[in-house]
């Protein structure tokens, strides 16, 4: 079964893309197929893993024009396609006004997608690097997920928005969609030189407990990189300590779906 | 003359708080009268500036329930004020639907609160921390500004962002705000210790020239931690590197603003 997880946090900077990206390419790296759905207008997902090719992106997807199939292409990763995202992705709220469906346009699109798929060749894992908001495309993002991924910046400030998202991931199950629950937080940009990381990362582990993954994404210069040669860090540099992170992370989350 | 900068970016986590919070101390500090106007949701700058009263908040500004006179209170930083923001600023887009001065809110508060002002004892700067998005909050920011200071990353995707923030500047100057203007880039986070750092400001300082602010504010632990005691860095440890630069860009800004 496709398993759609949804990377959120409305604290801006804290390695939801890189995340997305670099996870993404772990879970391809042990076989699984993945789709990554760039929904931030920005589209840093989409240039970080190389996407130049954009005629299609995700906010046709949105405004429904094209098919999720039709606008999703092979990365130059094997298994990880990516659904590219354009600056137009800003209108999207606006233009879909005060529309009944329009929580639930990228759901239907992920659906459909899934039902027209071949069972012998499946996607396993859609991924959706959401905005640094909770505006609309986050909450179709939460309305069309299994799960939420919270990746968590070992800084002060990223503690402060938490409560506020998790209470969003509570309105979401309650309003839009009965099954959604916190995958897992995973703690990113840990610098063991500082006290502050420490802090942040006993706070979280405290209040949090199991929900926080085992595995902690080290700051790493590599990962910052990376993306500047439009590729994955597993690609850029496997041996660093950001890349061994990320596949850590994937077989952890692997491990959690097999439990679930 | 009260002058009015909006600090935005819509990329997320390059440092547009924590310019807010300690360029504000640092004008503070060499005499100005400042007022920071905390305009995101997530409410940093407030924490970030010890402001636990959230009894009147921006979100009363914006519906028009509150002066910006009454919602202010002193920091405890002398002569630094700030109107704190809560989550329901979320609200704001979504309740003021199509009202035709839904872009002005912010402007004609800050106009009202300059106009009820004792000529002596006048506010020098208004600061207006934006959220990570160009969203209605935003766009009031950038209406109600004389001009605009952007915090930008020393890494590879806060370059992407810029050119859309450029052009979103462009479109608010010819549609709502003719005085708009940058006012500079300030380059922030930077890292000697990694190419990648070196790189980003090459590649901005030859695109947008004297547009950068010569002053480069390094990353320093002690920034990061300053905001975990309520107090700005300045406050927190006078002597770091952080300190130092934020004092440097404010004596920057004004020397720019004589040139003005
Ligand atoms: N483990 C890491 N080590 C070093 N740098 C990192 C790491 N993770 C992310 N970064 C860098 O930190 C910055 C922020 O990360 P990223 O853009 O992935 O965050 P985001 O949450 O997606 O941001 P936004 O809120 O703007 O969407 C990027 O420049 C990225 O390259
Ligand atoms: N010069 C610096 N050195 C070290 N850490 C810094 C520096 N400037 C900012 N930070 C830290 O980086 C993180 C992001 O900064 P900040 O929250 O100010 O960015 P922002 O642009 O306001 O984020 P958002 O987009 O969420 O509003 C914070 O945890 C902050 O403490
Ligand atoms: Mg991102
Ligand atoms: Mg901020």
């Amino acid at each position: 079964k496709t398993r759609v997880i949804a990377l959120a946090n409305q604290k801006g900077g804290v390695g939801k893309t890189t995340t997305a990206i670099n996870l993404g390419t772990a879970l391809a790296a042990v076989g699984e197929k993945v789709l990554i759905i760039d929904l931030d207008p920005q589209g840093n997902a989409s240039t970080g893993l190389g996407a130049d090719d954009r005629s299609a992106s995700t906010f046709d997807v949105m405004s429904g024009t094209t098919s999720l199939a039709d606008a999703r292409f092979v990365t130059n990763v094997p298994r990880l396609s990516i659904a590219p995202a354009t600056i137009d992705l800003m209108a999207f709220e606006r233009e879909s006004g005060m529309e009944s469906g329009r929580h639930y346009r990228l759901r239907d699109a992920i659906s459909a997608m899934i039902a027209a798929e071949d069972p012998d060749d499946r996607t396993d894992y859609v991924l959706i690097d959401c905005p640094p908001s909770l505006n609309l495309l986050t909450v179709n993002a939460l309305a069309a997920a299994d799960a939420v991924l919270v990746p968590l910046q070992c800084e002060f400030f990223a503690l402060e928005g938490l409560a506020q998202l998790l209470s969003t991931v509570e309105e979401i199950r309650g309003r839009l969609n009965p099954k959604l629950h916190i995958h897992g937080v995973v703690l990113t940009m840990y610098d063991q030189r500082t006290a502050l990381s420490d802090q942040v990362v006993d706070d979280v582990r405290r209040v949090l407990g199991d929900k926080v993954y085992s595995t902690v994404i080290p700051r790493n210069v590599r990962v910052a990189e990376s993306p500047s040669h439009g590729k994955p860090v597993l690609l850029y540099d496997y041996r660093c300590a950001g890349s061994q992170a990320y596949i850590k992370l994937a077989s952890e989350v692997i491990e959690r779906e097999k439990r679930m």
